[in-house]
């Protein structure tokens, strides 16, 4: 699953059918629409009214051809429908050209496409999974619709689940129309889900290649596979479904030349071999290791000398696993011996081009391995992250 | 599902790319005369048929013309489409 990256503070959300389909009636309108939010009910604490007058969180409008939001419908078939992610207001909009139906193989079933859209006015992006209803291929009528284990997890991860005496409760109204699942027992995400933001907020917690030269950026509980110009399709995930028993806020991360991931927080790190753990973690940063501090900001690994360096504040340390002490008694040295690169780090990066690039409220710099200096270039640096490394 | 949009031109293909977020958007603008690689083309349809479940081929085989007609939702699938230019990290 995917999710956009907003989301509805409040949990008690109003719609309204502004603009009811020529071909259906408005009861029966209206029923689809309440089964089709009753999807997300099923499985989350959030609830869905209906106001036929006044303001409301969704309004929900059946229109044809060019319909005042620049994205026209094209007739019969092709585009369906479309909403609106919950930062661009939660609106959804179906093409009043489709025959709309209600438990019939003819025409385009508005139960389904309805629970669909109202996934995107609730926070999630297409999956690519292809029996998720948040996939965007209509399928045609399915009279036992269920939705798939990938929707509850991706709604799950914006809103957590409901508790089980709200569960059982909703036992009784179950209808065709329903999940038909039980709601996930799985604990859902600590955080706010505000971290499931790149281009609003680009600040990172830490960013690190694989073994394997993959790149990812971690923030609180999610992280992002970045591709040559930005992220990859299907991001944010979150990190504890990937790395398990890795938890969310990372300080500092590294792949070693042995292949090994390094994770650090507070006052522990971990240690995986791809995504799964090696052995016994998190351990203690002052016994593995030893003249580290805590809580760092960074580290990366010098591609020149193998070395390690790790960031903290106004300093930094040089670690060679290799020497007795690691680090020598000449560390911490201050930050600006890196010139241009300031005091405070969120992230580090030794990328695969060569350079190493250092992150700090959503900005970054080019650092020069051969100058050592930031690069002069144009535009300057430091420059947007969310721009050039997220595809904002 | 009806299949009223079909999918039978590579000039269609490329318009479907770009309207689901595997093209810039530029492809769309009929004021715009839009050059593009064959690579280019072919890493948008790899994109769009991973992302389908199909073979990744590359090509515009049967399966792939065939996924891009069948009704769907108007939202994209990618977002932030990136223009070149953002490789120069």
């Amino acid at each position: 699953y995917a999710l956009q990256g907003s989301r509805w503070r409040v949990k008690d959300l109003t719609y309204k059918i502004s603009k009811y389909p020529r071909n259906l009636g408005k009861s029966e309108t209206d029923e689809e629409v309440r089964k089709a939010f009753s999807v997300w009910s099923d499985v989350t604490p959030l609830s869905f009214t209906q106001k036929k007058v006044g303001q409301v969180h969704i309004e929900i409008r059946f229109e044809r051809g060019e319909h005042g939001d620049g994205d026209p419908f094209d007739g019969p078939g092709g585009t369906l429908a479309h909403a609106f992610f919950p930062v661009y207001g939660g609106d959804a909009h179906f093409d009043d050209s489709e025959k709309w139906t209600v438990n019939s193989y003819r025409g385009t079933n508005l139960f389904q496409v309805a629970a669909h859209e109202f996934g995107h006015s609730l926070g999630l992006s297409h999956s690519d999974v292809r029996s998720a209803l948040m996939a965007p291929f209509y399928r045609g009528y399915e009279p036992a619709f269920n939705l798939d284990s990938d929707d509850v997890e991706a709604i799950q991860a914006l809103y957590g689940s409901r508790d089980d005496s709200e569960a059982h409760g909703s036992e009784d109204d179950n209808t065709s129309a329903g999940s038909g699942k039980k709601p996930s027992t799985e604990v859902p995400p600590t955080d706010d889900g505000e971290d499931a933001e790149l281009c609003t907020d680009a600040r990172i917690d830490t960013i690190f290649n694989s073994a394997e030269g993959v790149t990812y950026a971690f923030k609180g509980q999610h992280y992002w596979k970045l591709t040559e110009e930005s992220i990859a399709p299907g991001y944010p995930k979150l990190i504890s479904k990937s790395w398990i028993g890795l938890p969310g806020n990372i300080d500092a991360a590294f792949t070693y030349k042995n292949g090994k991931t390094y994770f650090f927080k507070g006052s522990q790190y971990w240690r995986y071999t791809g995504k799964t753990m090696d052995g016994d973690y998190p351990k203690y940063i002052s016994e593995g290791f030893t003249g580290i501090p805590d809580n760092l900001d960074a580290a990366i690994v010098w591609s020149g000398n193998g070395k390690i360096y790790f960031f903290k504040g106004s300093k930094f340390w040089r670690f060679d696993p290799t020497m007795k002490p690691p680090v020598k008694s000449t560390y911490p040295k201050p930050l600006s011996n890196w010139e241009g690169i300031p005091d405070n780090l969120d992230a580090a990066l030794h990328y695969t081009n060569g350079y190493t690039y250092f992150f700090k409220n959503g900005m970054y710099w080019r650092f020069n391995d051969r100058t050592f200096a930031v690069d002069s270039a144009d535009p300057p640096f430091p420059r947007s992250a969310g721009y050039w490394w997220f595809g904002c | 599902p009806v299949r009223t949009h079909a999918i039978q031109s590579e000039t269609q293909a490329m318009m479907y790319l770009s309207q689901f977020g595997y093209l810039s958007p530029s492809v769309r603008n009929p004021n715009s005369g839009h050059l593009m690689t064959a690579d280019t083309m072919s890493r948008a349809i790899s994109e769009f048929q991973s992302f389908a479940g199909l073979n990744i081929t590359g090509h515009l085989d049967g399966d792939t013309l065939e996924m891009m007609s069948l009704p769907r939702c108007g939202v994209r699938d990618r977002v932030g489409f990136a223009t070149s230019s953002r490789s120069k990290r």
